[in-house]
């Protein structure tokens, strides 16, 4: 799976994620990418993208859960991260990235690494894995 | 305002065991992809625009699953899927079940800017593509021999209607049935961390 959000000049957010879902799935399978609030949301707060275990991140809508906590308890957007990560994932295992219409990026995963890279305007840039 | 931001992902889940040229290699192409965002975000692009490009160079690339080097059904074909959301007006788009669209973000795109729908899957999307003109491309574009490995692997483990276990090479033996999980520290959905080594 691969995602990207991003915020431009002019605090517009917006979320895109593809793929090819899992290794000998069954065919007809629907994962969490394709799924709007799931595996992909973007509002005028943010843009989220996830990746992972599919039927995890289905079962509790993770993407519009950040949104969701950052929108109603007014977090920030690594602490909504942290909160979706650690508590709607029951058992599950996944990752997502996340940007804020104030030029903020965060992440966050309870796999043992996931491939990513973020930059904001002020000329931050990182690339990482574990 | 805070400025532009952007944020790429490759899939998690990555295998411990991963050599070190093949996680070099990824993030070579992460960072490649982070450039391509960042140019067109200096050059005042639009975030929708953004991520559509981003997501485009990173289905064409083999390494990652998506697009070309997408994970394989259980027949051996790629049935792949994307989403795009805008979040000025909350505007998206979806596909699944696609088997020939060469970038399927660009697809979604469309069911968002040119269809009266949000999601459209299978053979109607496939139709909807030829209708507007996106690339096709053979099957066989987009199956890695790589992948084709991994697929046989787990067939080999017949254990792959529960756990989608990929038997970890040198392993002798793999249970077939979800009740007997090895209980191995790196898991993920209660399943061995190898299963999700391609992602």
């Amino acid at each position: 799976t691969v995602g990207c959000v991003v915020v431009d000049g002019n605090g517009c957010c917006a979320a895109a994620t593809s793929t090819g879902g899992l290794m000998n799935k069954l065919t007809g399978r629907i994962g969490d990418s394709p799924l709007i609030g799931c595996g992909t949301y973007a509002c005028e707060l943010c843009a989220i993208s996830c990746t992972g275990e599919g039927e995890a991140i289905i079962r509790s809508t993770l993407a519009r859960d950040v949104a969701a906590v950052m929108e109603y308890k007014g977090l920030g957007i690594q602490e909504a991260v942290d909160f979706a990560i650690k508590s709607r994932l029951d058992k599950g295992q996944a990752g997502l990235i996340a940007v804020s219409r104030h030029g903020e990026v965060a992440c966050g995963f309870n796999t043992t690494g996931m491939f990513r890279g973020s930059a904001t305007e002020d000329g931050f840039m990182k690339v990482g894995i574990w | 305002m805070g400025g532009w931001a952007i944020a790429v992902h490759g899939g998690a889940g990555v295998d411990p065991n991963l050599p070190a040229e093949r996680q070099e290699e990824a993030k070579r192409v992460i960072a490649r992809c982070l450039h391509i965002g960042i140019t067109a975000l200096r050059g005042g692009a639009a975030a929708v625009d953004v991520v559509e490009m981003v997501v485009r160079e990173l289905e064409t690339d083999p390494v990652f699953n998506s697009g070309r080097g997408s994970a394989l059904t259980r027949r051996g074909t790629v049935e792949m899927e994307a989403s795009i959301m805008d979040g000025h007006g909350r505007r998206c788009g979806a596909v699944s079940g696609l088997s020939t669209v060469k970038n399927p973000v660009s697809l979604a795109r469309l069911v968002m800017d040119k269809s009266p729908h949000s999601y459209l899957a299978f053979d109607g999307a496939e139709e909807f593509a030829r209708e507007q003109g996106v690339e096709v491309m053979d099957n066989s574009y987009f199956v890695t021999e790589e992948n084709v490995g991994m697929l046989n692997l787990a067939k080999e483990a017949n254990s792959i209607l529960f756990d989608y276990r990929v038997p970890v090479p040198g392993v002798e033996t793999c249970s077939a049935s979800a009740g007997s999980m090895v209980d191995n520290p790196l898991q993920m959905n209660g399943l061995p961390i190898s299963v999700y080594a391609p992602e």
